[in-house]
């Protein structure tokens, strides 16, 4: 069985959680991907050097531990990553599942993984996109009794954490729309336009998105993938590519550049400059079916609800 | 209500950059579209 998860192609994935496995619990930080379904960690039947640069769980160390025997690869963009199933006890925050499906990665591409400040990946995308038969993480814990209803959110908090945290994570009405595909969290975007196009060689959201915005474009809403908005190729015809397609703007331009505004179920989410344009932009052009992935730059902006019980997502202003 | 508090790292593309691997890597490894994982004929 195989699963297709190019993100590590992108590379530009930034914040990380703790989550323990077995008992006495073994300590890693994953990245909580939305993008995908399985959760894995290195593991110390892993002999490949990217393993010996990260926490790697030791199965013959935890009296809970069971082995599945089956062996899965999960393909991506650089690399193929060959993980052994087992189950045993998954803790996230205060969270505790018993007999959580996981991978013990067996050989890891030493590029890129070897460089990566994570250990793992923890997915949650919709359970068909996962490999093995077993629950998803998000479904044990409901399973288990330990959430009332499948659902989470993103917030990025402006203040240090533990500080001046706000209860409050969003203002104003949250705009709920359907999932439109029940593997990624896919939503409909009905439209894209800007309010102002002046800026100098990034034309990205200019006059092209008001022919283009017509045509039930989907959009794809991933923390796992990094903090940039993925423009379809068509949109980002006029931009100033690098060698390494990282589309480059003159910093000093920014306060004449588009805000773009994502109009969802005929609410418009604006996205002003300041949230899309960092020191590094790093915006390849898909040449596929017009996707937009809406990154962590999105989300810092729209706090971002992902309702898998009722099949739909909400935004509101952060 | 749960909060799981996640901590900002290092992307892999500024370790490999700041270790002087990035360029490297990238142009010895083929170009993935980020929509492929998206047509779903391989479902």
């Amino acid at each position: 069985a195989v699963a297709y998860e190019p993100f590590t192609n992108y590379l530009n994935s930034y914040y990380f959680g703790e989550i323990s496995i077995g008992t006495p619990p073994q300590n890693f930080l994953v990245l909580f991907d939305t993008g995908s379904s399985n959760l894995w960690v290195p593991s110390t039947y892993c002999k490949s050097q990217a393993c010996s640069n990260h926490n790697t769980f030791n199965p013959s160390m935890s009296s809970t531990y069971q082995n599945n025997g089956q062996t899965y690869t999960l393909y991506y963009g650089s690399g193929s990553l060959t993980v052994l199933l087992g189950y045993d006890t998954v803790t996230v925050q205060n969270i505790v599942i018993h007999n959580q499906e996981f991978g013990l990665s067996e050989i890891e591409p030493s590029n890129p993984f070897y460089y990566a400040n994570f250990d793992g990946i923890l997915g949650m995308a919709y359970p068909n996109l996962a490999v093995g038969n077993s629950p998803t993480v998000m479904e044990s814990m409901m399973q288990q009794g330990q959430l009332t209803s499948p659902i989470f959110s993103f917030y990025f908090s402006r203040a240090h954490p533990g500080r001046n945290m706000n209860s409050q994570f969003y203002s104003g009405e949250i705009v709920w729309t359907p999932v439109t595909r029940e593997l990624y969290w896919q939503v409909a975007i009905d439209d894209t336009w800007s309010v102002l196009c002046l800026g100098i060689g990034f034309c990205l959201p200019c006059s092209q998105t008001a022919s283009a915005g017509r045509s039930g474009r989907k959009s794809h809403r991933g923390r796992g993938l990094g903090p940039f908005v993925w423009a379809p190729r068509l949109l980002a015809r006029s931009s100033s590519a690098s060698p390494l397609s990282q589309f480059v703007v003159n910093c000093n331009s920014i306060q004449s550049m588009p805000t773009i505004t994502f109009v969802i179920r005929g609410s418009p989410l604006p996205l002003p400059p300041s949230a899309y344009v960092l020191n590094a932009t790093y915006l390849p052009s898909p040449s596929g079916q017009p996707l937009w992935t809406l990154g962590d730059v999105f989300l810092k902006e729209y706090y971002t609800i992902y309702d898998m019980g009722n099949n739909r997502m909400g935004f509101a202003l952060s | 209500l749960y909060r799981i508090i996640l901590k900002k790292g290092k992307s892999i593309r500024q370790v490999m950059e700041e270790q002087g691997v990035l360029q490297t890597f990238l142009k010895n490894h083929p170009k993935v579209d980020p929509g492929a994982k998206y047509l779903f004929n391989n479902d």
